[in-house]
């Protein structure tokens, strides 16, 4: 999982 | 996206609109607003989301930054440059002092991220002062010892919102293979805990219906 996705939270 | 982080995003919205109404319409950020936490808020919202032009998750993520960041500013003007509402500021009530704060997780930042590079260290920051932002804001109440309802509101619906956030992370812990997040997780702990005594004591007022009162 990269992070990017890791941010997908507000 | 699950129905407890829509929620959470709901009850987090809620709180910043009601702060914002509850200034517009009284024109005072009396009794009890804190400037310090609300100029904290306003600084996580626009550290965090420096991804807004360079990470692309969904049209709502996109639209829910421009708000939170919009509505946070909002508040941050009216309680410095609105003469009425600036004037309605007590100053000598909010004295915590925020600058150690922004030292220190700035400093926790820069040695706890996942990748190192200026969006993420940035974005660590503001993780970690989330979790912190609200202390002017419990100190302020603490000091003014009476909190009005809509004050008492505010800090509710952002209890809840970290609360839905926490039952999201459990759900999503199950649901998804790869879901670790210890940064987010840890520091969102922190911050309910924060709250948990403000909780007990609105939790109080509502049962023997009466003046939420925080112990001197």
């Amino acid at each position: 999982e990269d992070a990017k996705n890791a941010h997908d939270e507000l | 996206m699950n129905i407890f982080r829509f929620a959470g995003d709901m009850t987090h919205l809620m709180s910043i609109l009601i702060l914002l109404l509850k200034i517009y319409a009284t024109k005072s950020c009396a009794v009890g607003i804190s400037l310090k936490t609300q100029e904290l808020y306003a600084l996580v919202f626009l550290t965090r989301y420096l991804d807004q032009f360079t990470d692309y998750v969904s049209l709502y993520n996109s639209v829910m930054k421009v708000v939170f960041i919009a509505s946070s500013l909002a508040i941050v003007w009216c309680m410095r440059r609105h003469p009425l509402v600036r004037k309605s500021y007590d100053k000598d009530l909010d004295t915590f002092r925020h600058q150690y704060v922004l030292l220190a997780c700035f400093v926790l930042a820069l040695l706890l991220h996942e990748i190192f590079t200026f969006q993420e260290v940035f974005w660590a920051f503001s993780i970690y002062l989330e979790a912190v932002a609200i202390l002017p804001q419990l100190v302020l109440l603490q000091r003014s010892g009476n909190v009005d309802n809509l004050t008492g509101q505010y800090v509710l619906f952002l209890g809840a919102y970290r609360g839905l956030y926490i039952i999201n992370w459990i759900y999503r812990y199950f649901t998804e293979d790869h879901f670790t997040r210890w940064i987010a997780c840890v520091s969102g702990l922190v911050q309910t805990a924060l709250y948990a005594d403000f909780f007990y004591y609105y939790y109080l007022s509502w049962k023997t219906n009466t003046k939420l009162k925080l112990p001197a």
